[in-house]
Order: C-alpha cells, then sequence, then structure tokens
C-alpha cells in the first residue's frame, strides 16, 4: 500500500457516499445515470468474486464489501424507493455497446484464461468506460448539479490517483499491470474535459454547464 | 512471476 493508493480509495469512497448521500438526503436521484451505476456494480461483482475465497488484509475486505454494498444500494435506491425521480428520458446510454464489446475484449485480452481471471479483465475493461452513460446524460441535459459534480470529480479523481500508485508501484517494486494501467488511463481521460470545467466553473462556485 | 500474480488493489 502506499499513499497515492490510499488517497485514491478514499476518494473513490468518498464518492461512492457523496451520491449515496445526495439520493438519500434529496429523496431524488435527477441528473444521475442510473446505467453507469449498475455499471459500477457489474464491476464490483465480477472484481471481487474472490472476496471470501483470497484473503489480503482487513482493509481489502472491508473496502470490497463497502464498495458492493454501496453500489447496490445506490442501484436499490434509483430503481425501486426513488424510481419516480429517476430521469430515464435522458438516460438513454445502449450499455449493451459497452458490455458486448469489453465482454469480447476480456477474452481475447488478459493475463489468464481463467475464470477468474476473465472476470477480473472484464470488470477492470468495464470500469474504464462505466462512467460514460453518466457523462452522455450530462452533455443531453447540458447541466449537473454541483453535488453530482462534486461526485464525478472524486470519482474521476480516484483512477488518476491509481496511475501515480502505478508509476510509484513501478519504480519501487517493479511491479506493473498493463492491462490496468492502459484501462486506468483510458479511464481517467475520459473525465479530462469535465475536470477542465470542473475546475474553471464549479470552484469558481458557477454551475456547471456544459457548451450546448 | 505472474504465479504470485495476488491482486492486492481494489
Amino acid at each position: 500500500m502506499n499513499v497515492f493508493r490510499l488517497v485514491g480509495d478514499l476518494s473513490h469512497l468518498l464518492a461512492i457516499i457523496i451520491l449515496l448521500l445526495k439520493i438519500w438526503k434529496t429523496r431524488s436521484c435527477a441528473g444521475v445515470s442510473g446505467k453507469s451505476q449498475i455499471l459500477f456494480s457489474l464491476v464490483f461483482i465480477t472484481r471481487y468474486l474472490d472476496l471470501f475465497t483470497n484473503f489480503i488484509s482487513v482493509y481489502n475486505s472491508v473496502m470490497k464489501i463497502i464498495y458492493l454494498v454501496t453500489s447496490l444500494g445506490t442501484v436499490y435506491l434509483m430503481y425501486f424507493k426513488f424510481k419516480a425521480t429517476y430521469d430515464s428520458n435522458h438516460d438513454t446510454f445502449r450499455i449493451e455497446f459497452l458490455v458486448v464489446p469489453v465482454g469480447g475484449l476480456s477474452f481475447l485480452v488478459n493475463h489468464d484464461f481463467t475464470p477468474l481471471e476473465i472476470l477480473w479483465t472484464f470488470s477492470i475493461y468495464l470500469e474504464s468506460v462505466a462512467i460514460l452513460p453518466q457523462l452522455f446524460m450530462i452533455s443531453k441535459t447540458g447541466e449537473a448539479e454541483t453535488i453530482t459534480s462534486h461526485y464525478l470529480f472524486a470519482l474521476g479523481s480516484y483512477r488518476a490517483l491509481y496511475i501515480v500508485n502505478w508509476v510509484y508501484r513501478y519504480y519501487t517494486e517493479g511491479f506493473f499491470d498493463l492491462i490496468a494501467i492502459v484501462a486506468g488511463c483510458v479511464q481517467t481521460i475520459l473525465y479530462c474535459d469535465f475536470f477542465y470545467l470542473y475546475i474553471t466553473k464549479v470552484l469558481k462556485g458557477k454551475q456547471l454547464k456544459l457548451p450546448a | 512471476d505472474l504465479e504470485e500474480d495476488t491482486k492486492d488493489e481494489l
């Protein structure tokens, strides 16, 4: 463990908590893409199948359980409890266009052709594009609530910090995982224009409005 | 080596 990965994990946890609180407190999931939340739940389920078979550390197991419970809880709130506030008219990204190619790629490009490894690879590739429905939805509505932009900033920062962690681990341990690194770079690049808008607008107190 | 490739990252 290193400080970059720890801050990255905490940023990820913060993002998930921000979203959960936003939906729970406002009792509304307006402006939030349920499809992205479904994809994130799928990412955690396919990645953490070894939760009970492969103990790494207490921290590792506790965080995995928190991620699984909070992401599934968010999906539950969006599609059941506060379903009336779910904006399905703007959340129209075809996620099969993500899941199918990612599924195919995870069979073709992986470290080891075993079920657990292919599912882990699927989860890494899927996570890199899971935010697309959310970014697509914001581009359609042309704006995002400030709390949603804080969520996106924390979520985007987590994988950017993981990239720093991978550079650090490469130079200190000689460890690197090309699949995770390439997918992590794609994932972080997808946030770039949002990061620009967030820093130039939201941090100056303005509403996040995408150029229509 | 790949054998002890324990996935210790979240």
